[in-house]
């Protein structure tokens, strides 16, 4: 008896002692982080910090969730005995809720770990993309919140927005940070392409809506504060004009949808519309959950997670998606983009060629200002740093349309455990 | 995880969502 007092005394003790030394690790780390911000040229970006209205959630911000999301993918990527396969997932399913009949596998053996489970694909049939729509839902979840931006902001939930600027980058679009090497076009892409522009109505390339035509269209939505769109031939910077409240087009609004993915669902998502992305930018940030709760609870939680904004253009204008990562999914895969690379500790090897970078996301690495504020080395040493935003240009995709052409229902990616 | 959509569309765009609303890849979000 007085064996198992002592025990208990001991657990208990060793489990504070553990759970404080979490936490000092985290603010230390906070600390730290915030030098480097203060000795990078820039001025460190205000909506990443979190802003906890309580301790608890300022402890949950010092944990090292990124590290957390790491181990849980390596754990995750371990290869189960084969006899162990079927039961697992079954039991994985039977909990999240997973429609096993749904599944394109139809052996589940053949998933060597949860990791390949969780990216499992499902038979088509059993998602029917609604071709006459003029937008469908990019993955299955649940609706968090949609409706109309009103002077640049997303309501996250009642009472608590985050600035689209923080969400999609903002301000000065700078030359592509790192150019996704396609081979150019042969012909009979350029024709299905031709054919991809024509039946979508896509009557512009991004030189016409740098030209002006489409002063409504492009970019602008990211930018506050009147500059004149002028692109400068050398740098290919475009300052982009037009302040978010007196659009140039009167006809036309800024829409937006968050929908969340549950652990059992579906974890590919795939193109709502018809729509070319341009550019890509990763924005490396946190890995908080985004379950509902955190969603009430975290303000600007959609600015301090990692995630992926694809920018581009549809018929009726500027088009962006942006996959947000969290704690049990770290990894955004984007299929087209075999450069991009989440939730890591390096930067990926391709920015080393061309990489600039920058620690702050208020704009993102400019080749024409010649800073190359983090310049990247040749090998994998350069570390990632944390809310900076890793800038990239499919512009090579196609000459006509200047960009990565998706068309409705094509799958673009996923989310990937860890 | 979270999929994030921001566009411009006619004001005549309306959304066919609900919130807390299930949703399933490939159906209709969204109509002039």
């Amino acid at each position: 008896v007085k064996s198992s007092g002592r025990r208990k005394k001991f657990m208990s003790r060793w489990l504070a002692l553990s759970s404080l030394s979490v936490v000092l690790y985290g603010v230390v780390n906070k600390i730290k982080h915030k030098g480097i911000q203060q000795n990078s040229s820039l001025d460190p970006d205000e909506s990443h910090s979190v802003k906890p209205n309580s301790w608890t959630l300022y402890a949950y911000s010092t944990l090292p969730l990124k590290a957390i999301s790491r181990v849980w993918g390596q754990f995750n990527s371990l290869e189960l005995p084969v006899w162990l396969r079927s039961p697992s997932y079954k039991f994985y399913a039977y909990v999240f809720g997973v429609n096993l009949d749904e599944v394109a596998e139809p052996d589940l053996s053949n998933f060597r770990n949860l990791g390949e489970f969780f990216y499992r694909t499902i038979k088509p049939e059993t998602r029917p993309i609604d071709m006459d729509a003029e937008m469908v839902s990019p993955c299955d979840g649940k609706v968090l919140k949609f409706g109309i931006i009103e002077n640049g902001e997303i309501e996250q939930v009642k009472g608590m927005t985050y600035s689209i600027n923080a969400l999609l980058g903002q301000r000065k679009l700078a030359a592509p940070v790192h150019r996704i090497n396609y081979q150019l076009d042969d012909d009979d892409v350029v024709q299905r392409h031709e054919e991809f522009a024509r039946l979508n109505g896509i009557s512009y390339t991004i030189d016409d809506i740098i030209g002006g035509r489409g002063e409504n269209i492009h970019h602008s939505y990211m930018n506050q504060g009147d500059q004149s769109l002028k692109k400068s031939s050398a740098s290919q910077v475009y300052e982009v004009s037009n302040d978010i409240a007196k659009k140039s087009s009167f006809d036309k609004q800024l829409y937006f949808a968050v929908i969340y993915l549950a652990p059992g669902d579906y974890h590919r998502f795939h193109s709502p519309s018809n729509w070319v992305t341009t550019l890509r930018r990763h924005f490396v940030g946190e890995l908080f959950s985004v379950a509902p709760f955190f969603q009430k609870t975290l303000q600007n939680l959609f600015v301090l997670n990692e995630r992926v904004a694809l920018l581009g253009y549809w018929k009726h204008g500027f088009f962006s998606m942006i996959p947000v990562g969290a704690t049990n999914v770290g990894s955004i895969k984007i299929n087209f983009d075999k450069d991009l690379v989440t939730n890591s500790i390096y930067e990926s090897d391709s920015y080393a060629q061309t990489g600039f970078a920058s620690s702050d996301t208020s704009s993102c690495g400019r080749e024409d200002e010649g800073t190359p504020l983090i310049k990247c080395s040749s090998s994998r040493t350069k570390k990632v740093i944390k809310n900076s935003c890793y800038e990239a240009t499919y512009a090579n995709a196609s000459k006509i349309l200047r960009g990565q052409p998706l068309s409705k229902g094509q799958e673009i990616g996923g989310f990937k455990l860890g | 995880s979270t999929v994030v959509l921001v566009f411009e569309a006619p004001k005549t765009f309306h959304f066919t969502l609900a919130e807390n609303m299930k949703l399933k890849m490939g159906q209709r979000i969204g109509e002039l």
